[in-house]
């Protein structure tokens, strides 16, 4: 554990907390994408099947099951208590132009062809991409709320506080996993466009709104 | 690289 992993880690509850709060507070899940969420409950779920065959520690353990219960009570408010309220209209991307090529990727390039490894990249590349129904439907109405942008942001700072962290294992551990790198960066390299009008628009009290 | 199921990250 490093202070850029952890900084990671704490970004990433954040964003999840927030996204949770927003959605029981305002009794609307308006302007997010059910998909998006889906996949993050697909990634969560085969990553952390090692939760029942091997133990890394407490603080693993603690934060899989809450990043699994939190994702899982995320679809249940968007999917069943507050349905009436999900934008279904602009969420129209189609993830199996996601899940098509990640099934492909993760059965070719893996460490091991084992079903549990082969899960693990799965989720390592679905995660990769499973914000892209998100940022399609923010791009189709062409804006988004504040608190689903500081949501997006905390998201996106995580995967990017990561690589810092990849960094820094490869000099002090000699550690590196070069599939975790490889999405990572792409994932991070998404989240760029956004992180552009984030800091140029929400944080000098803007909305974000598109350019026509 | 890796030989067994070990991924220690979240």
């Amino acid at each position: 554990m490093n202070i850029f992993r952890l900084l990671g880690d704490v970004s990433h509850l954040l964003a999840i907390i927030i996204l949770l709060l927003k959605i029981w507070k305002t009794r609307s899940c308006a302007g997010i994408s059910g998909k998006s969420q889906l996949l993050f409950a697909l990634t969560y779920t085969t990553r952390y099947l090692d939760l029942v065959t091997n133990f890394v520690s407490v603080y693993n353990t603690f934060m899989k099951v809450v990043f699994l219960a939190a994702s899982y009570a995320t679809i249940w408010l968007i999917y069943m208590k507050f349905r009436a309220t999900y934008d279904q209209n602009h969420d129209t991307f189609r993830i199996e132009f996601l899940l098509l090529p990640v099934t492909i990727l993760s059965l070719v390039a893996n460490h091991e062809f084992t079903l549990i490894e082969i899960l693990w990249t799965w989720s390592i590349y679905l995660e990769a991409v499973a914000i892209l129904p998100q940022l399609f439907m923010v791009s189709k109405t062409g804006e988004a709320e504040s608190i689903t942008s500081h949501y997006l942001f905390a998201l996106g700072s995580y995967r990017g506080l990561y690589i810092l962290n990849w960094i820094y294992r490869y000099y002090m551990e000699s550690y590196y996993d070069l599939i975790a790198i490889f999405a990572g960066i792409l994932q991070t390299v998404l989240y760029c466009d956004f992180f552009y009008l984030y800091i140029t628009k929400v944080l000098r009290g803007q909305r974000l709104q598109l350019p026509a | 690289i890796l030989q067994s199921f070990k991924h220690d990250e979240l």
